[in-house]
């Protein structure tokens, strides 16, 4: 429960960064 | 009673509360049992060295455990007291912090609805884009066009002016209306050349 | 609502602690345990007894530092600290993870979508005043080519015209 708890947690603070970066990759991409 | 996972806290630390507070506890029940062991041991010892001494092993050890009994009921209160403090002031975020990673929250939030149709609103925008270009595409196209009608047209009409021309350096003004004086006197003359062909007829005659 | 250091208040919290767990584990109750011991050689027990205490606050104390240095905890909690203190003005509960990973990404994301919304209308704008000009010059060549065209026509009959009267010119010069 505890490491699930992190698990999210963990994801939860790094994964709108990771997506936001490939978000504006992909909207440069498609403005140029 | 439900448990608060923490879950908000974790993302903040990196380990739920509940946990470090485990570790905390498991490692300070463990110096408690050691340093027992260590009393116990150096107590032992030092009854070796005493004569005739008639306090055996088993009894300090039933020393040991009473004593331990007791500082370990007392350790587990204590430290239920402190881990409800460190959960409630140390290592919690007050209900209305927010973490910096999560700052958009509140400056600009957005609802799934608004965000659909952000995204919808994004596409028109790009249909309409494509659509203007496609228009500007068109136009040019049209302009390139007509540059080649009118020059083809300029043309035709600079040859016309070439023909006005020519006919103006051979000594007509107007080289239509000369054309047409022309024809005119050209008319004039064929009547003339009638009569007189009339009047030689009547002379040959009588 | 008082701000404070949390890594003051952990040290406080450890010391409190300690210091209550000394004062359980008393002398006097070190001895009614051991009580044989005490009877026997009471300046051993006691020596015994200040050594667990010393040697009982140490470990802790040293495991408080380690776990410390260990999570990093002092510059952690001081971060928190200070977010704490610039967040203490917003009243009321403030945003938590909804539990739908989509609907929090929303606001994440919308910054940017907007961005791209804006110029993308900026865009559209520009291109839409480009191409009124360019249809304004469309229609001015529609016209000129037209007046052209006109023109053309006009000079092609003056010249049929002509050619026709040429012809009857011919015929007539060609009578016998």
């Amino acid at each position: 429960f505890d490491e699930v708890i992190v698990d999210i947690a963990t994801k939860r603070k790094q994964y709108p960064r990771k997506i936001l970066e490939c978000v504006i990759k992909t909207l440069k991409a498609r403005h140029e | 009673m439900s448990v608060d996972p923490m879950t908000y806290e974790a993302q903040f630390f990196g380990f739920t509360p509940q946990t470090c507070m485990l570790r905390i506890y498991i490692a300070f029940q463990d110096y408690l049992f050691e340093v027992m062991q260590a009393v116990e041991q150096v107590i032992l010892k030092k009854l070796e060295g005493i004569p005739d001494c008639d306090i055996s092993p088993v009894q300090i050890r039933k020393c040991t455990e009473k004593f331990l009994c007791f500082m370990k009921g007392h350790f587990d209160n204590l430290f239920g007291k402190m881990e409800q403090l460190f959960l409630q002031l140390i290592l919690r975020i007050p209900p209305n912090i927010l973490l910096p990673e999560d700052k958009c929250q509140e400056t600009n939030p957005y609802s799934e609805e608004e965000f659909q149709l952000l995204q919808k609103e994004i596409k028109e925008l790009q249909e309409k884009y494509k659509t203007e270009l496609y228009t500007k595409q068109a136009l040019l196209a049209e302009l390139e066009e007509q540059k080649v009608v009118e020059a083809k047209l300029k043309q035709t009409l600079t040859l016309f002016d070439e023909l006005e021309n020519v006919a103006r350096d051979h000594g007509t003004s107007d080289f239509r209306e000369s054309l047409v004086s022309f024809v005119q006197n050209s008319r004039k003359l064929q009547n003339i050349r009638d009569s007189v062909e009339k009047e030689s007829k009547k002379l040959k005659i009588s | 609502g008082t701000t404070f250091s949390r890594v003051k208040l952990l040290d406080t919290m450890v010391d409190t602690f300690l210091q209550k767990l000394v004062a359980a584990g008393s002398y006097q109750r070190f001895a009614d345990c051991y009580e044989h011991l005490h009877r026997l050689q009471p300046e051993t027990t006691q020596r015994i007894h200040d050594k667990f205490i010393t040697q009982l606050q140490a470990s802790i104390r040293e495991e408080i530092s380690e776990i410390k240095e260990e999570g990093n905890l002092e510059t952690v909690l001081n971060s928190l600290d200070k977010i704490v203190e610039d967040g203490k003005n917003h009243k009321g509960p403030a945003w938590r993870p909804s539990g739908t990973p989509e609907r929090d990404l929303c606001s994440v994301l919308a910054p940017y979508f907007l961005q791209q919304r804006d110029t993308l209308r900026r865009h559209v704008q520009k291109q839409e005043a480009r191409n009124q000009e360019l249809a304004e010059a469309v229609l001015a060549g529609r016209r000129q080519v037209e007046a052209l065209q006109q023109q053309v026509q006009a000079q092609q009959q003056a010249w049929q015209a002509l050619r026709k009267q040429r012809r009857e010119l011919a015929a007539v010069l060609m009578e016998p």
